[in-house]
């Protein structure tokens, strides 16, 4: 099984390869790869063995097939119907984005507990109760859920959800939410990027 | 200097302690954190001791002291005033968003190139004409923005930012912003973590 800094690795190298085949560059070797993004070539070659796929000595990879390779690699050719839970404003920008469908994702449906929002159309995607959210879940067979409400009710709608048969979470709630065995829990933490930035502008001022 | 690694982990032991702190704990142990986050007893205590803050043996770390380490190791006890570039669905929801204000980051006015957003007051912030930006950087001495627009304008507006004196950007556009020196750039990439979450729930479902 890979390791996560690998697995958080690919979607960089794909976002380069597919500037690169914008650009009608056919060949890229791991050296531009490597140099582009500023990270080690024997890393770049160690992390791209987990796609299969095979480069040719002196010419290199096929920027096509190393692009299907990631994508095959993080599952994104395989398309997931999900639900959005809080349709605030970042849940809202998140309905709003096409950005991610190209990874698969597919928000079918939004839900919140809001009155003015039930019933509503965002994005050309309908809200619906929250208190509809266990059964739907439960019937259509969603396996992942998009987590956009406040930190104090995150956790239990989360439980709620598991109970009902979901099996991803994408949480953007500051809060911590309980690992649990069969269940994929990914935390999105935009205060540890804020804090990386803030520490090395502070580290790069007292220089 | 830091491991990134630990730098990462930093923000998670923060909001532990500070849930910790909302339950009146007064003392927190390395293994007590180690249990709840899910991570070795001997990797938090080394990540720990970049704050400089000591435990009592037997009693612990006191929680409110390590939360104040924390917070200057991360520099968020420095209110650091910021533009924010590309008022559209995402750069609104972070305008809009009180969470990040406890780190530090002030956003005092936000940038646009849409005449109909530009003039605009959203969440209390002014929202200004992008071709003043450079000159506004100089003239108040701004040294961290937030960059928000589409991926195709993003290079070239991080350049004249840096070009007027910026020193750190935070980018949530996906597309690559050169390295330059004496300038801190931290990527938002979502495409990663989803990334991670959808290559875990596919390797779940075919055990
Ligand atoms: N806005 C940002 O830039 C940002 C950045 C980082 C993290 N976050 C986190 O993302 C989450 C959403 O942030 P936001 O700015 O969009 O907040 P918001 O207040 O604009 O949106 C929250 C939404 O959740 C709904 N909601 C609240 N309680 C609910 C419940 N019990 N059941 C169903 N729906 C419920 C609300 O009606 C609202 O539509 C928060 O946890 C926040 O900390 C936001
Ligand atoms: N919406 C999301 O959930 C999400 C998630 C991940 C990444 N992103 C990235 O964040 C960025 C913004 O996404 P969004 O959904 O808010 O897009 P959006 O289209 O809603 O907003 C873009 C804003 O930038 C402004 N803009 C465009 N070109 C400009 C220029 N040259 N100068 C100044 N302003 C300009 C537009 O007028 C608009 O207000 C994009 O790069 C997107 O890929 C968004």
């Amino acid at each position: 099984s890979v390791s996560l800094p690998t697995l958080r690795r690919l979607p960089k190298y794909l976002m380069l390869l597919q500037s690169l085949e914008q650009q009608r560059v056919i060949y890229v070797s791991t050296t531009l790869i490597a140099h582009e993004l500023g990270i080690e070539a024997i890393q770049v070659r160690k992390d791209l063995e987990v796609t299969g796929v095979v480069g040719k000595p002196k010419v290199g990879f096929v920027v096509s097939d190393l692009i299907q390779g990631i994508i095959r690699f993080l599952n994104w050719d395989n398309r997931r119907e999900a639900f959005l839970i809080g349709v605030g404003a970042l849940g809202s920008a998140i309905l709003g984005y096409q950005g991610f469908r190209e990874f698969g994702l597919d928000i079918i449906a939004g839900f919140d507990n809001d009155p003015r929002k039930i019933g509503k159309t965002i994005h050309g995607i309908e809200i619906l109760d929250i208190a509809k959210l266990g059964n739907l879940i439960e019937r259509m067979k969603v396996r992942l859920a998009v987590l956009t409400v406040p930190a104090a009710f995150a956790p239990e709608i989360a439980g709620i959800m598991i109970f009902s048969g979901i099996k991803a979470i994408w949480n953007f709630a500051p809060c911590h939410i309980k690992a649990r065995e069969g269940v994929v829990i990914e935390n999105v933490s935009l205060s540890q990027s804020l804090g990386v930035l803030t520490h090395r502008l502070s580290k790069m001022e007292q220089n």
